[in-house]
């Protein structure tokens, strides 16, 4: 009755930003403290 | 219905599996993720042009669609979706779980998913990580008798682009060396549990006195506090680019020593080989990242997929615990 799901390797979202050359753009973009500040909003509303 | 992964950073994300939802079935490529407890794919009205990347959702195409209209925002560590709560049959493998909720995005702003490969996220953790009162899939999957075991088990392979398995009411003993290692959750959230210490050449080098951890197949690195991915950035020589990541030479692979995880009085080393990742250009970089500083645990570590191609890891929601063994 066990069930197994077959997982796929793929390329990254970072491999497809550096190799689009946009990898910096976004990281300055878009920084991981994003969720954070909306965490903090969620606890100070 | 505002749900929060303020851990969650998808960027380097590589294993997802493939989902159906609606009848006639429309297919999704998702990312199984045992940090999150929402499943949400795009939808045809989905506006923004990280969704004109992506299959969407057309619920007019399938007969067993209800729509709820409840709101719902995920946010994530590198990103954010809105859309609306829904109800479909969801097909995964050979199982078929009847009104199953899951999101559907209107919006996914700035360019997050625009690169993805995947889809969508299918979230494994426990339901009070998701929105209130909904049902994630594994939780229908057991409450619509359709898996013998409560529980649900990793094998992700380092090598092939196929082999890795994700498995659904049992476990295969093939996938793993030797006996499993059970150790209880320590916050029934995320697949949490107690961390006693990190050591190098015997010495503890972070986590002493013991910290948390969360099994995250939705994290590809291994994270925790700054200071202590500092130091440990420090001990095997690599050096911060400007970008946020950190480089060394590759012929320290050679060199380096394991980095022992303790976990359960016992060790689960993880090797430089597997804590140093060389891409195509041939650049080697650290597989241990900053994590997002949580102020209610600042001792947090996330052992995401560079720990879990190591150790076949079993989530057992039926005696909240989980095994771990070295994979096959």
């Amino acid at each position: 009755c066990l069930v197994k799901i077959p997982l796929m390797k793929i390329k990254s979202m970072r491999e497809n930003l550096r190799e689009s050359q946009v990898l910096k753009d976004y990281l300055e973009k878009y920084p991981r403290s994003r969720a954070h500040v909306l965490l903090e909003q969620r606890r100070n509303p | 219905a505002v749900t929060y992964e303020p851990m969650r950073n998808y960027l380097d994300l590589v294993y997802i599996g493939i989902i159906s939802i609606g009848t006639p079935p429309q297919e999704f490529r998702v990312v199984l993720d045992t940090g999150s407890s929402v499943l949400w794919v795009p939808s045809i009205y989905c506006s923004s042009p990280a969704c004109a990347h992506h299959k969407a959702f057309n619920p007019l195409r399938s007969s067993t669609f209800l729509v709820s209209g409840r709101p719902v925002n995920v946010a994530y560590g590198s990103g954010e979706m809105s859309g609306f709560l829904a109800y479909d049959t969801v097909r995964i493998g050979d199982l078929t779980v009847v009104a199953q909720a899951f999101g559907l995005s209107l919006e996914e702003p700035g360019i997050f998913m625009e690169y993805a490969v995947f889809d969508g996220i299918l979230g494994l953790g426990y339901p009070n990580l998701g929105l209130q009162g909904i049902t994630p899939v594994f939780d229908n999957l057991w409450l619509q008798g359709l898996i013998p075991q409560n529980l649900f088990a990793f094998y992700l392979s380092s090598k092939d682009e196929k082999g890795s398995m994700l498995m659904l009411g049992g476990v295969d003993p093939s996938y793993y060396h030797g006996e499993l290692h059970w150790v209880p959750v320590s916050k029934p959230s995320y697949w949490q549990l107690a961390v006693d210490s990190i050591s190098m050449n015997g010495e503890v080098i972070a986590c002493d006195g013991g910290c948390q951890g969360i099994m995250d197949t939705g994290t590809s690195l291994l994270t925790g506090p700054r200071s202590s991915i500092v130091n440990i950035q420090n001990l095997i020589g690599a050096k911060a680019s400007g970008d946020g990541e950190y480089f060394l030479k590759c012929d320290t692979i050679n060199t380096l020593p394991d980095i022992v995880f303790t976990i359960g009085s016992v060790t689960y080393p993880v090797p430089a080989s597997a804590y140093i990742r060389k891409d195509r250009s041939h650049n080697c970089r650290s597989n241990f990242e900053e994590g997002m500083d949580d102020p209610s645990d600042p001792e947090m570590w996330v052992l995401g997929d560079v720990f879990l191609r190591l150790y076949f890891t079993v989530f057992d929601r039926a005696n909240n615990r989980i095994g771990l063994a070295p994979a096959a």
